[in-house]
């Protein structure tokens, strides 16, 4: 079974 | 005041198409360095990033940053009324609502002036920091596109897997499963046929086949594309626009729980 990751999870607010 | 002339029109249409079915609404940031935009999709799981240097412009203006969010279904809609030969000119004032782009055709016989709505978006900014990148390939944008069309008529998903054979894109579903190898070729007398593989160590990734079929709207835009990959990071998929600058699509994997 495969979780879909975010982009939010690698990359942060700037 | 902004004023933008961008000589090759069509390709501000085929940025259009090749992200207004990822994104719906986005802020495009226009600054000394050019004319850019950053957006994530309504599920936070891809990003697309654009640039066009202020250099590839004709004519570049822009006294101050300014940030235009704009509908990308209502920008593309009046991008499509441009001939794929017009001259398109960008055209803000300080403080306006609206946005004006100006087509001209080749010859100058007919000038059209389309007037848009800006709106106020409220985006989140994300820090992309540069990457090592385990393995980069590159190689032709319609194979890559056939491929990820190919493979979505088998599963959802996609694992793109690079090692010193070459780059293996392999899916499985209810009916059956597939697996597709292209090995290097560097063709010496036509470059745009190259499939080159920079490995540093081999690397599998997980992706959703939904969002890799959407990149490849930007096919239209180069001739081959760029597909970096890491075990810690999003993958990139990189399609070059002609001197002017690049539309980057990040992508999350999937990971086994």
């Amino acid at each position: 079974q495969c979780i879909q990751k975010k982009i939010t999870e690698y990359f942060s607010k700037t | 005041m902004l004023e933008l002339r961008l000589v090759q029109g069509s390709l501000l249409k085929k940025v259009l198409e090749a992200i207004r079915e990822l994104v719906t609404d986005a802020n495009f940031d226009c600054s000394g360095t050019g004319f850019s935009l950053q957006a994530m999709d309504s599920s936070h799981v891809a990003l697309v990033a654009l640039l066009l240097r202020a250099e590839g412009f004709e004519h570049y203006r822009c006294d101050r940053n300014l940030s235009m969010g704009m509908n990308l279904n209502n920008m593309a809609k009046m991008l499509r009324c441009a001939g794929n030969d017009d001259i398109i000119t960008i055209k803000a004032d300080d403080g306006s609502d609206t946005v004006t782009f100006m087509f001209e055709s080749p010859k100058q016989d007919k000038i059209a002036d389309f007037e848009m709505k800006l709106m106020d978006i409220d985006s989140e900014h994300l820090g992309i920091p540069d990457s090592e990148y385990q393995a980069i390939v590159r190689m032709p944008s319609a194979e890559f596109m056939r491929i990820c069309k190919d493979l979505s008529s088998i599963g959802d998903t996609v694992i793109i897997s690079v090692t010193k054979e070459g780059v293996k894109f392999s899916t499985s579903g209810e009916i059956g499963s597939a697996n597709i190898v292209c090995r290097q070729n560097q063709t010496v007398d036509k470059p745009e046929e190259a499939t080159v593989i920079e490995m540093q160590e081999p690397v599998s990734l997980t992706f959703a086949l939904r969002y890799m079929n959407s990149f490849t709207k930007a096919s239209s835009l180069s001739d081959q594309v760029t597909i970096s990959l890491s075990s810690e990071l999003p993958v990139v998929v990189e399609y070059k626009i002609a001197e002017m600058g690049y539309i980057r699509f990040y992508l999350a994997p999937k990971i086994e729980e």
